[in-house]
């Protein structure tokens, strides 16, 4: 474990701590999408099925469980809660993410590193999560005002992943043979995919103005 | 180290 991973690991669940607060203290899902908590829900599910088979350190476990715990209770409050479920907007959240869904499979059936069924789908869950993002980012595109939390959200999780790229890079220098192109590749598609976002965002906390994203 | 103990990040 090093620092600049465990600061992705705090942001990355800052992000989520951040959505379930939002969510369950004002009671609103406005601007988020729920086609993103859902492929994020499908990501964990596929990344963790070693979750009780292959024990790495109580912290891991732990993150694993808090990680899937809240993606799959952010889709229930969004689809389910009586309250939430009204604020969600299905009319502008019409990206078709099941279309994402299928190259990544197809993607992680050819690319791999070795072709079991576990290692397929840890594959496949590297490469949605790095277009996961795609429909809040089409959402917050139409959607144009972005409340702060929804904002913090957004830029939590782009710099988790930035930060497991420090994480690579030092890993790549301090051990041997730690060598993961495909997880390199697939992290810093997703960090580039915030590279906008983040501009906007920098923008906006610079100006201290509301932060806006161009039509 | 063997393999699925590469697996040790999130």
């Amino acid at each position: 474990m090093n620092i600049f991973r465990l600061a992705g690991d705090m942001t990355h669940l800052a992000s989520v701590l951040v959505l379930l607060l939002k969510i369950h203290t004002i009671k609103s899902c406005a601007g988020i999408s729920l086609k993103t908590q859902e492929l994020y829900a499908l990501v964990f599910a596929t990344r963790y099925l070693d979750i009780f088979t292959n024990y790495i350190s109580f912290y891991n476990t732990i993150m694993k469980l808090i990680f899937l715990g809240s993606s799959f209770s952010i889709v229930w409050y969004i689809k389910r809660h009586k309250i939430v479920h009204r604020s969600y907007d299905k009319d502008q959240d019409t990206f078709r993410h099941w279309f994402i869904v299928l190259p990544c499979l197809v993607l992680a059936l050819l690319i791999n590193e070795r072709f079991t069924f576990k290692e397929v789908m840890w594959t496949f869950s590297l490469y949605l999560e790095a277009v996961a993002i795609l429909p809040q980012l089409v959402l917050l595109q139409r959607t144009r005002n972005i409340d702060n939390l929804t904002g913090q959200y957004v830029f939590l999780l782009g710099a988790y992943r930035a930060l497991y790229i420090l994480n690579w890079i030092y890993r790549y220098f301090t051990e041997d043979h730690y060598i993961h192109w495909i997880t390199w590749i697939a992290g810093l598609v997703q960090t580039l995919l915030y590279a906008d976002f983040f501009y906007y965002y920098f923008q906006s906390w610079k100006n201290n103005a509301k932060l806006e994203l161009p039509a | 180290p063997p393999f699925n103990l590469m697996k040790d990040e999130l």
